[in-house]
């Protein structure tokens, strides 16, 4: 999990 | 990976898809926002930096990030091709005058405030983000407008549209099984950008019972 956006999405 | 997620995401591949096939089979760009397709291009450049920083064979997902942020973009920059160079003869130009400019201030500005940290790429994420939110208002106000309601650019408009509903459900389906919280941004501007489609599938309908040209607000 990254810093708490949703960088896994698109 | 939920099945809403990979719905969405394939929505947003069937979009373009239409868009790029309404242009090459009528050999016009009539219709269609080129200020929308811009502000496309600057959400999907300042989002997916990433791209130079991370290993597509990091793992399965990030493979098909990888392919699907690499599709974004190159499909983005040729449509702008096509709608400014091949087939800009066509292109609506008195009547896109929607001033992105605004958007683009606004969206720095909302960025400059609120963002997860304090790095330029988290600053260009959350600018990408509230961006994306409000770039298909030049296409709905060109549709406006030309009062089109019956042509292949309300389908792109549909797609869209059930795209981000779609990634709302996803969010809800993540909320619930990976109990992820402190997504503010993220889940709020999606839910701005999925009401905008919402009001606008509500003008469309309307206008089609009435059989008038549409009028959005």
């Amino acid at each position: 999990a990254s810093s708490g956006g949703i960088k896994d999405e698109l | 990976m939920n099945i809403f997620r990979l719905g969405g995401d394939m929505l947003h591949v069937v979009s373009i898809f239409l868009l790029l096939l309404k242009i090459q089979t009528s050999h016009s760009c009539a219709g269609l926002s080129l200020k929308t397709q811009i502000l496309y291009m600057v959400v999907f450049s300042t989002r997916y930096l990433d791209l130079f920083f991370t290993k597509p064979w990091h793992s399965a997902l990030t493979f098909y990030n990888t392919i699907m942020k690499i599709l974004f973009l190159s499909s983005s920059a040729y449509t702008i091709y096509l709608m400014q160079k091949r087939y800009k003869h066509t292109y609506d130009k008195v009547h896109d005058t929607f001033r992105i400019q605004y958007l683009i201030a606004a969206a720095a500005v909302l960025a400059l405030i609120f963002h997860l940290r304090l790095t330029v790429f988290e600053i260009l994420w959350a600018f990408s983000v509230f961006l994306e939110s409000v770039a298909i208002l030049p296409q709905l106000f060109l549709l406006q407008e030309t009062g089109e309601v019956e042509n292949i650019t309300s389908h792109y408009i549909f797609c869209l549209g059930g795209y981000r509903t779609l990634y709302i459900f996803n969010w809800v389906w993540r909320y619930f099984t990976e109990h992820r919280r402190n997504q503010w941004l993220a889940w709020g501007c999606g839910t701005v950008q999925t009401l905008i489609y919402a009001d606008f599938f509500y003008y469309y309908i309307l206008s089609r019972k009435q059989g008038k040209k549409l009028r959005l607000p």
